[in-house]
């Protein structure tokens, strides 16, 4: 675009990589050096042999802590603030659980198919007593597939921003302005892929994930609506205030 | 409606 200049991108691109290692829960470093940590058997059974709402409480209470570093993220992407609050709030409530899965795949280890879950690293079977294995099946696949391309943190950085201001999310009140956010952000993406000189489909196959990203999120609300039908007043009174806010 | 969400937004970035 004539009206974004390169300088522009490059700070646009600095600030969104410098939001995201400020707010990105762990290291690669520290998750390095955990990666040897895998769940025993026995500790493997115990996950399962948990009550369902136990298990789902857990979850929701790790998902929750997640999401506040992507608002913290979020916070710190230059123009964000400047959104009204209600499109703040819409972004969030349709994006952060997205991101969440985006960043799932600096804590995946994609040759155990494991992923770091309180404490260690978990493979798909720990997940078994929430009773929803094909959408833990097709988290592990997602995660899998996002790991395949390698992204650099600036590039996962850029990608996440992209993700969260999308411009076509239902009941912003300024679409304009999310636009050219988003418009800038993906220019900033592409720049940093030249400058990484990254293989040229690789926006595409980026693009791609957006629409995987939509329908991760949408299982997920149909497994708590089914949850929710069984244990209403486990989601009531014991899952985090954020989470049922999110979506509820 | 989205208190708690509200309120994370207000907080100054730490």
């Amino acid at each position: 675009s004539p009206t974004v200049s390169m300088a522009e991108l490059d700070h646009q691109a600095q600030i969104i990589s410098k939001s995201h290692l400020e707010t990105c829960q762990y290291l690669r470093e520290e998750l390095q050096q955990m990666s040897w940590q895998n769940f025993l058997q026995d500790e493997v059974e115990s996950y399962q042999s948990k009550p369902r709402e136990v298990m789902w409480q857990l979850c929701a209470v790790k998902i929750t802590e997640a999401i506040q570093y992507v608002v913290e993220f979020a916070k710190r992407i230059d123009g964000f603030m400047d959104l009204c609050q209600n499109d703040q709030i819409v972004l969030l409530k349709a994006g952060s659980l997205e991101v969440v899965f985006v960043r799932m795949c600096r804590m995946f280890d994609s040759q155990n198919n494991t992923v770091y879950f309180d404490g260690k690293f978990a493979g798909p079977d720990v997940f078994k007593a929430l009773g929803c294995d094909d959408l833990i099946t097709s988290v592990f696949d997602f995660a899998k597939s996002m790991c395949s391309l390698h992204l650099s943190e600036d590039e996962l950085a850029l990608f996440s921003a992209f993700v969260l201001l999308s411009a076509d999310r239902s009941w912003l009140q300024e679409k304009l302005q999310v636009e050219k956010l988003q418009q800038k952000t993906q220019l900033a993406l592409q720049h940093v892929l030249q400058k990484n000189q990254r293989e040229d489909g690789l926006l595409n196959k980026l693009r791609c994930k957006v629409s995987a990203l939509r329908s991760l999120c949408s299982r997920h609300t149909e497994k708590l609506s089914a949850f929710r039908a069984v244990y209403p007043d486990i989601v009531g009174t014991h899952f985090p205030p954020l989470y049922k806010e999110l979506f509820g | 409606k989205h208190k708690i969400l509200h309120q994370l937004l207000q907080n100054s970035t730490s």
